[in-house]
């Protein structure tokens, strides 16, 4: 564990929390993609199915455990409890060509050809683009809420933290992952164009409104 | 290519 790593645990904790509090104060989940909160409970799950064969330390245990329940929470709250609220009509992605590709990369690239290996380097690959809807449904409305900008920022500073603990395990431990690096890449580069607008408009205090 | 990946990660 490195400081790295474990500010970017911190905020991909507090984007999942940001977000079931902004869903329950406001009790509305407008401009929140369902399409991408499924795709995260099918990367939390497939990945932390070592829960059951792989004991790491009680932070490790309790992390996953936390990010599979706010996962489903998530869900729950948008498809059961909040569902007159969902913008079910701008989450229009196809979220099936996301998760083919991602098994197919699996099954063709990864460390182990054994079935728990293969699900995890799915869950990397799904994870890598999991924001898509989410993005997509920012560009089809024009603009998200502050909180919701929030999230995402949230969301996207977690991987690039990730790639700086990656960076120093490289150094300092001689580990490297060439596939949770290659997809963590992806993952953060998909989250620049959002970035330069949260920077420059949503920390000064300007709704996150995209040029017509 | 890493034999294995760390499990610790989350």
């Amino acid at each position: 564990m490195n400081i790295f790593r474990l500010l970017g645990d911190l905020s991909h904790l507090l984007a999942i929390i940001i977000l079931l509090v902004k869903i329950w104060k406001t009790r509305s989940c407008a401009g929140i993609s369902g399409k991408s909160q499924i795709l995260f409970a099918v990367v939390y799950t497939s990945r932390y199915l070592d829960l059951i064969n792989a004991f790491i330390s009680p932070y490790n245990t309790i992390m996953k455990i936390v990010f599979l329940a706010a996962s489903y929470g998530t869900i729950y709250l948008m498809y059961m409890k909040f569902k007159a609220t969902y913008d079910v009509n701008h989450d229009t992605f196809r979220i099936e060509f996301l998760i083919a590709p991602a098994a197919v990369l699996a099954l063709i690239v990864n460390h182990a050809f054994e079935p728990l290996e293969i699900l995890w380097t799915f869950s990397i690959y799904l994870e890598s683009v999991a924001i898509l809807p989410q993005l997509f449904l920012v560009s089809k409305t024009g603009e998200a809420e502050s909180i919701t900008s929030h999230y995402l920022f949230m969301l996207g500073s977690y991987r690039a933290l990730y790639i700086f603990n990656w960076i120093y395990r490289y150094y300092a431990e001689n580990h490297y992952d060439l596939i949770a690096i290659v997809a963590g890449i992806v993952q953060t580069v998909l989250y620049c164009d959002f970035f330069y607008l949260y920077i420059t408009k949503v920390l000064k205090g300007k709704k996150l409104q995209l040029p017509a | 290519l890493w034999q294995d990946h760390d499990h610790d990660e989350l």
